[in-house]
């Protein structure tokens, strides 16, 4: 049964598209077929899979639009690595909030848009910019799960509480389903008091406790590095501590899906 | 004169409210007055200068929103430090920008709102979202200049082209005296490999080279714990790195505004 995963957190810089491509990336290693959708306008989960925002080509502010009534066959790309597959994201998704705020139904536009090919893939991974607006109540309207990066600081910490209530939102008026499947403690530097501080909470809050996943992500520059030749550091630097981590994120996530 | 100063970037987690926070902290050393506006829902920069956001007490929201008339001195909060101010930032914050959607003059709320006092400071430090949208927008129609932190990291420096296009079109629809008075590099750490072809890219490129301050914000774990504690660095760990180089920065700053 397919997995359909929103990868959410308001507070910016936390590791969400890191995450998308890496889980992602880590998943297809493990045999699993996975379709990335890109729901930010910055388009950094596309740009991390090497492949560049295009006006000449249909992105995922056109499946939502319904230009042209695209199928969203036309807008899925191969990316370099067999088993994993983009919709990518393109600039004018920005508009996309401001021309849909009348519209009928405007937070299903993904769902109804997916739902063709969703049965095709084992995990649909889905990008969400730093905000709890339309795009991303678009994604969570679609996921059947989600997952939150949570970088080892305080505002990043502070952040979940209004995501969770959202979520809360979400599922009470939209989709009944939907859950956070696990809270990924990233940007991880255990030499520091703060990061020592904030995983305490996380481990030891009622909210939140049962949901932290063992596997934290370390603070490596070398993530930051495959960003910049847009590759998954899972492919990258295979021995690198960003490699093993997220390679193990993936262990743990699948193990999950068996509870 | 007074600076009215919108520090913003569209990529989250670049630094923006840490700048705003310990540039205001330094700026009061350096015996200026200084107003802090939050302007974004998750009031970071409130929390960081130890206020909580207080449903009792107007807040940002209430002025732009226009509720009750609030006077915009009613807003206006005393810190802990002299000469620093804060109008709060507050959730709500985040139904402003559909609430306004089709209001009249909606993306000069806060020049409107902040007009009576503008001139009882030195300097106007406002944050903004992660977001180019009504929010930032608004805090953009006020501002006499713009400063924008950059992470050396290659999604920050990616996100620069189109916040430059969006002070562009606020400069020729809204606000001609907008401008981009400095990039200010952030989280740098030079023993990495992705820093230094950042900031490398940074200081050639036409567009920025111009712009980018010769003070570096270097990546330390003591601006992080500050945040935690609620007071910016400056005054929490004068000696820290964190306040060695905002301090710097100040300085460069305000040896600026004689150009
Ligand atoms: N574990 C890590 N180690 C080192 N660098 C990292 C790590 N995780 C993320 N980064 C880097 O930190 C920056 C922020 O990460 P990323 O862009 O994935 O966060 P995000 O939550 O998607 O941000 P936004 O809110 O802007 O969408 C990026 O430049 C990324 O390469
Ligand atoms: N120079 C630095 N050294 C260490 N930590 C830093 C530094 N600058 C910022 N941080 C930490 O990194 C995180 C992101 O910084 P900050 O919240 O100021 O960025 P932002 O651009 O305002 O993010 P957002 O886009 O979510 O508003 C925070 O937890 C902050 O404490
Ligand atoms: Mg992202
Ligand atoms: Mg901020």
């Amino acid at each position: 049964k397919t997995r359909a995963i929103a990868v959410a957190n308001e507070k910016g810089g936390v590791g969400k598209t890191v995450t998308v491509i890496n889980l992602a990336a880590a998943l297809t290693l493990a045999n699993q077929s996975v379709l990335v959708v890109d729901m930010d306008p910055q388009a950094n989960a596309t740009k991390g899979l090497g492949i560049l925002p295009d006006d000449e080509r249909p992105s995922v502010y056109d499946l939502i639009m319904n230009n042209d009534r695209k199928a969203v066959e036309e807008t899925i790309l191969a990316t370099k690595w067999d088993g994993l597959q983009l919709i990518p994201s393109h600039v004018d998704l920005s508009g996309a909030e401001v021309e849909l705020v009348d519209a009928e139904g405007r937070e299903n536009r993904l769902k109804e848009a997916l739902a063709p090919i969703v049965g095709n893939y084992d995990f649909i991974m889905m990008d969400t910019p730093p905000s709890l607006s339309l795009l991303t109540v678009n994604v969570f309207a679609c996921a059947s799960e989600v997952l939150v990066p949570c970088q080892t600081h305080p505002y990043a910490f502070g952040a979940l509480a209004e995501l969770f209530d959202t979520i809360d939102a979400v599922r009470e008026e939209i989709n009944p389903g939907l859950f956070v499947s696990g809270i990924i403690p990233t940007l991880v530097d255990l030499r520091t008091r703060v990061a020592n501080v904030v995983m305490q909470q996380l481990k030891t809050d009622e909210r939140y406790r049962n949901l932290v996943f063992n596997t934290a992500i370390r603070s490596n520059t070398t993530i930051a590095e495959s960003a910049e030749v847009g590759k998954p550091v899972v492919f990258y630097r295979r021995g690198s501590y960003g490699a093993i981590d997220y390679n193990d994120l993936a262990d743990e996530l699948l193990a999950r899906s068996t509870k």
